[in-house]
């Protein structure tokens, strides 16, 4: 599952 | 990490870059609001408060880092060092009606309920209309000068190459935000007015004017 709080997008 | 991606940071910072050299060379900020400055700071100041809470990458993390110092600087400059020359007789939007109902709909429609996640939506939600108060600016004075207008043309640029790169993402990655996908395409829509007055005037070498 991916996790939302990584946020690799500016 | 894709080629639309990485033009589009690059034209995010260029924009950026833009702008502070246009005031710094200039001494001026004149035909510059203020209040979209200050919101693009407060969208920045929001969103990236994960840099305190998850590490992605080098890049990301420097990135981060020069978007909020550069968008201080920015209102930094404007509000203070080059004030006298600052516009604000024409930056009369009421940015109170842009931050209250994206702070409501960030509360209201998000991924998750919590305080991080709820201040990136919202930046989110905010990023995409922060353009207005300038947009509206240009309207009443009917102008624009024409590295201003490179400015935001880099500015408009950078969301729609982030919608070619979800769209990238979404068929080789299975990559969907539905949040960002549909603040991008409200944020690009809102430049296309601008974009076609920059593609028929400041690139045939004329400034943009608007009827009265």
């Amino acid at each position: 599952e991916e996790d939302i709080h990584k946020k690799d997008e500016l | 990490m894709n080629i639309f991606r990485l033009i589009g940071d690059m034209s995010h910072l260029l924009a950026i870059i833009l702008l502070l050299l246009k005031m710094w060379k200039t001494r001026s900020c004149a035909g510059i609001s203020g209040k979209s400055q200050i919101l693009f700071a407060l969208v920045f100041a929001s969103r990236y408060l994960d840099l305190f809470t998850s590490f992605v990458s080098v890049y990301n993390s420097v990135m981060k880092i020069f978007f909020i110092s550069t968008s201080l600087l920015t209102v930094y400059l404007m509000y203070f060092k080059f004030r006298a020359t600052y516009d604000s007789n024409h930056d009369t939007f009421r940015v109170e009606f842009l931050v209250i109902p994206v702070g409501g709909l960030a509360f209201l429609v998000n991924h998750e309920f919590s305080p991080l996640e709820i201040l990136w939506t919202f930046s989110i939600y905010l990023e995409s209309v922060a353009i207005l108060p300038q947009l509206f600016m240009m309207s009443k004075t009917g102008e624009a000068e024409t590295i201003t207008s490179h400015y935001l043309f880099a500015l408009g640029s950078y969301r729609a190459l982030y919608i070619l790169n979800w769209v990238y993402r979404y068929y080789f990655e299975g990559f969907f935000d539905l949040i960002a996908v549909v603040a991008g395409c409200v944020q690009t829509i809102l430049y296309c007015d601008f974009f076609y007055l920059y593609i028929t005037k400041v690139l045939k070498g004329k400034r943009i004017t608007l009827p009265a």
